[in-house]
């Protein structure tokens, strides 16, 4: 019966495109790495 | 049978092939370099503030003009940039060498007493980057060629 | 020989100087192009074989600088120092490419060829590495080198402003020639590299649609790769993370190039194994995005009076090709002219089977040539719409209930054995998708031939290739839906007459119940 397609990691309800930001087709998150990720230092909460 | 034996073997090595393509599946630091932060909006600042060395900086001849002091500092607070490179070849064009023990420059202040062909010994100046941001003067200095940048 | 090898070191040391120069912290475009520009002087790219063998040392001096970097738990950016380099030496040379000494043809032809015999090279030296490492075959620099060539000519656009399209077309024909079915071994890198963000997308925004069929070989090439392996019931870990990447990237065209797979539904679902239903509905689902469907379980909706339906779907796809050999296509379409000769009906189904027995990487294992049987169907149908242009009311018009195109498919929905049978209506309902005028004119078809049933198996089995589709996960095909709706409302159809299928099990009892009570 297939599988759920909403599961994976892609957000099907985006009003803006897919692609520019679809880094990988493996990765659960296929977005990940699209932008750089940032951890700001807890002195700043 | 022939061909389906040729298949069979094909379909293997395929099948084998593939779980190595697997195993060495790339992730996300494969794709690209480490990303580095490009403002997407930019804060407008003045030009005066400009946010990159400006064009004249990238004139050999333009250091010709500028004081020991500066080309120093433009030595040791603009490291790895072509400025950095200009710099250095401005102040061996003054005669200061770069001594890759120290890493610092020095230069004659008289002929030198001795010289071989591994070192000379002499009276130099230096330029102390670490202190009092200065030049010193060093009496009974053996510099060692094999230090010589 | 000793030349060969001396020439080896001086390129080994002249490249590493460069990665040198390119990973120098603040090293400028200007230092870049003083080395391009040093390379270009000393005659290494005038000369074919220095030409060849430079590029080959670098290449093969920055995977393995990769491999032992790696090995030793190096960091992904030391370790790519060698190939990003090498990405941006080859972007920066194409950029900085001089006016052939001959003066023959423009700078831009000469950065295409460029490009070209750079691309000719880094396949050789990855298909080499590929057969002579086998199982310890590491793909990730070769993708690393082509992701970060798109990357670059990405950041170089404009500059490669007219000749950037020609540049992704010769990855493009590279890619092809990299596919999965040659070097399994990247297949992996290669998925990712055909839907990259600076490929897929650049060729499908291209204008005039000139990308597209790039694509659309790269996606038949996918699905001819991965079909087998969705034939087992099995699926190993490995072939279900390479099925979920193939959904990613379907998903990513179904949202933002719906109409790329609508221009070429046909070509995919021919290279898709029929019992793949969800891949198929997903290309089978694509709507313009100018459309909007109206919702299907409207009570009294009428799909017939839609403007739509009399709007001709663009069908990219050259879907006759597997009708030329022996002048299969001939003979249909002088009996859809003619209506004759009647022994065209009777050869009719041993057309449709297969010449040579199906092998273990054949698509399907069917006895009948399922691409023939869904191209006969098209070429019948089109014929068909064309001489109902302008019918108001398809179902009810002469020349649709007693035309050549239904005697074909009547006689084949009686004559053909089970499997065959199965094969024809789900080439049917392969056209069965948004608003237009095949998916009405096949609707029709499907209802037609349920209605004039002779046997009840004939009903059960459309019942079944409609049902199947709309049992899957999401997305649904519109058409689908329409069609077994209408199955379901209409009395004259008189559907939950057939206690011979409705109610043949329990399980099968509760299904029709359910969907029953969803329609009404």
């Amino acid at each position: 019966l297939g599988s759920d397609l909403t599961g994976l990691g892609l957000n099907l309800n985006a009003t803006e495109n897919l692609y520019s930001t679809f880094m990988s087709p493996f990765a659960e998150n296929p977005s990940l790495g699209a932008e750089p990720q940032f951890q700001t230092p807890p002195c700043y909460t | 049978r022939e061909r389906s034996l040729q298949l069979r073997e094909n379909n293997s090595f395929v099948q084998h092939m593939l779980e190595t393509s697997f195993q060495f599946v790339p992730d996300a630091l494969d794709s690209d370099r480490p990303k580095y932060y490009v403002p997407k909006t930019p804060y407008p600042v003045p030009a005066y503030y400009p946010q990159v060395p400006l064009g004249v900086f990238e004139n050999p001849s333009m250091f010709e003009k500028l004081d020991i002091d500066t080309l120093f500092f433009i030595f040791y607070y603009q490291q790895g940039t072509y400025q950095q490179y200009l710099a250095a070849r401005e102040l061996k064009k003054q005669s200061w060498r770069f001594h890759k023990k120290y890493l610092t420059w020095f230069q004659r202040h008289e002929e030198p007493k001795t010289i071989t062909s591994e070192f000379e010994l002499g009276t130099y100046v230096y330029f102390d980057y670490e202190g009092a941001w200065c030049q010193r003067k060093k009496a009974e200095f053996r510099f060692e060629y094999k230090y010589l940048e | 020989d000793s030349e060969t090898l001396r020439l080896r070191e001086q390129f080994t040391m002249l490249f590493t100087e460069w990665v040198r120069l390119y990973h120098f912290p603040g090293s400028n475009d200007k230092a870049s192009a003083a080395f391009i520009t040093q390379l270009q002087q000393q005659g290494i790219l005038k000369n074919d074989d220095l030409f060849y063998l430079f590029f080959r040392v670098c290449t093969e001096v920055s995977v393995e600088s990769y491999i032992k970097n790696r090995s030793t738990n190096g960091s992904h950016h030391l370790a790519y120092q060698g190939v990003d380099a090498l990405a941006r030496m080859i972007v920066l040379l194409i950029r900085d490419q001089e006016v052939p000494a001959s003066g023959a043809g423009s700078v831009n032809t000469g950065r295409l060829a460029l490009m070209t015999k750079i691309l000719s090279i880094i396949v050789l030296v990855l298909v080499h590495s590929h057969e002579q490492r086998r199982n310890h075959f590491n793909q990730r620099p070769f993708f690393r080198l082509f992701s970060m060539l798109l990357n670059d000519i990405n950041v170089f656009e404009s500059q490669f402003q007219v000749i950037s399209f020609q540049i992704l077309s010769a990855m493009s024909n590279t890619f092809h020639t990299l596919r999965p079915q040659f070097l399994p071994g990247f297949a992996f890198s290669w998925l990712q590299l055909i839907s990259h963000r600076f490929f897929m997308s650049r060729l499908l925004l291209a204008e005039n649609q000139k990308g597209w069929p790039l694509v659309q070989k790269l996606l038949v090439d996918l699905f001819m790769f991965i079909g087998p392996f969705l034939k087992q019931n099995e699926l190993t870990e490995t072939i279900r993370l390479l099925y979920k990447g193939t959904l990613r990237v379907l998903l990513v065209l179904l949202h933002d190039f719906p109409e790329f797979l609508c221009g070429y539904h046909f070509s995919f679902v021919d290279v898709i194994p029929h019992s793949c239903i969800q891949l198929r509905n997903l290309i089978l689902s694509a709507f313009p995005r100018n459309m909007r469907l109206p919702d299907p379980f409207t009570p009294n909706l009428k799909v017939d009076q839609l403007p739509e339906v009399h709007q001709h779907p663009h069908i990219m796809s050259d879907f006759t090709a597997n009708l030329l050999p022996n002048n299969f296509k001939q003979e249909i379409e002088t009996y859809l002219k003619n209506r004759s000769p009647t022994s065209f009906l009777i050869d009719l189904q041993s057309k449709l089977l297969r010449t040579t027995p199906p092998s273990a990487s054949d698509l399907d294992s069917s006895r009948y040539n399922i691409p023939v049987i869904n191209a006969l169907v098209l070429l019948v149908g089109t014929h068909a719409i064309a001489s109902l242009a302008g019918k108001q009311s398809v179902i009810v018009s002469q020349q649709f209930t007693a035309g050549a195109p239904l005697d074909i498919f009547q006689h084949l929905a009686a004559d053909l054995d089970t499997e065959g049978r199965y094969l024809l209506f789900s080439a049917i309902a392969n056209q069965l998708r948004y608003p237009n005028s095949h998916t009405h004119y096949f609707s029709c078809v499907m209802l037609f031939l349920f209605a004039e049933a002779s046997e009840e198996i004939i009903q059960e089995q459309i019942t079944r290739v409609l049902l199947e589709r709309l049992i899957a996960n999401r997305p649904h095909p519109y058409g689908i839906l329409v069609t077994f709706i209408e199955l379901l409302r209409n009395p004259r159809y008189s559907f939950w007459t057939h206690s011979g299928f409705i109610r043949c099990a329990p399980e099968i009892e509760r299904l029709f119940q359910t969907v029953g009570k969803s329609v009404f």
